[in-house]
């Protein structure tokens, strides 16, 4: 554990709060894409089997708990409670253009072809393309509130600041997670433009029509 | 024997 992987996963959890009480608050999930949060709980439940198989720390079963509760109770609330809000005409994103490739690739690129293994592959790539239908609802709809900016903001900066962790442990243990590694930094260039955007033009985003 | 690797980032 160093620094940079601790605030990563703070930030993680941040943007994962902000997110859920934002709907909690406001009693509404419009302009959140259901499909992307779907992606996200698919992604926490197949990496996290090993749930069942190791134990690593109390911090690491601890964090995977909360994380696989928290995407669930997202999906809850936007799909059962507050289902009236949904913008499902505007959340039309195709994801099995996401999940096709994502599950050919974890057959191809794995660690070993074991069940486990290639789920937790899928769930590397399927994270690093998740974003997808929540970025495609912004730019169909033209705009996102601040609070969705912060979200989106604090779920990039997680992902970078995972970078700088990988570095730091290549320097000082030798350990490096190559697909974990190179899907990482795909994952954050797809939120440099959004980065871009949020600095110059401040929280609410607006995309030129 | 299984391979079992452990990753232990989230």
């Amino acid at each position: 554990m160093n620094i940079f992987r601790l605030a990563g996963d703070v930030s993680h959890l941040v943007a994962i709060l902000i997110l859920l009480m934002k709907i909690w608050r406001s009693k509404s999930c419009a302009g959140i894409s259901g499909r992307s949060q779907v992606l996200f709980a698919l992604v926490f439940t197949t990496r996290y089997l090993d749930l069942f198989t190791v134990y690593i720390s109390a911090y690491n079963t601890v964090m995977k708990v909360v994380f696989l509760a928290l995407s669930y109770a997202t999906v809850y609330l936007i799909y059962m409670r507050f289902r009236n809000s949904y913008d499902s005409e505007n959340d039309t994103f195709r994801v099995e253009f996401l999940l096709i490739p994502v599950i050919g690739l974890s057959f191809l690129e794995n660690y070993a072809f074991t069940p486990l293994e290639i789920l937790w592959t899928f769930s590397i790539f399927l994270e690093s393309v998740a974003i997808m239908p929540q970025l495609f609802m912004i730019t169909k709809t033209g705009e996102a509130e601040s609070i969705t900016t912060h979200y989106l903001f604090f779920l990039g900066l997680y992902r970078a600041l995972y970078i700088a962790n990988w570095v730091w442990r290549y320097h000082t243990e030798g350990f490096y997670d190559q697909i974990a590694i190179v899907s990482g930094v795909v994952q954050t260039i797809f939120y440099c433009d959004f980065f871009y955007l949020y600095v110059t033009r401040g929280e609410e985003i607006r995309t030129p029509s | 024997r299984e391979f079992t690797s452990i990753h232990d980032e989230l």
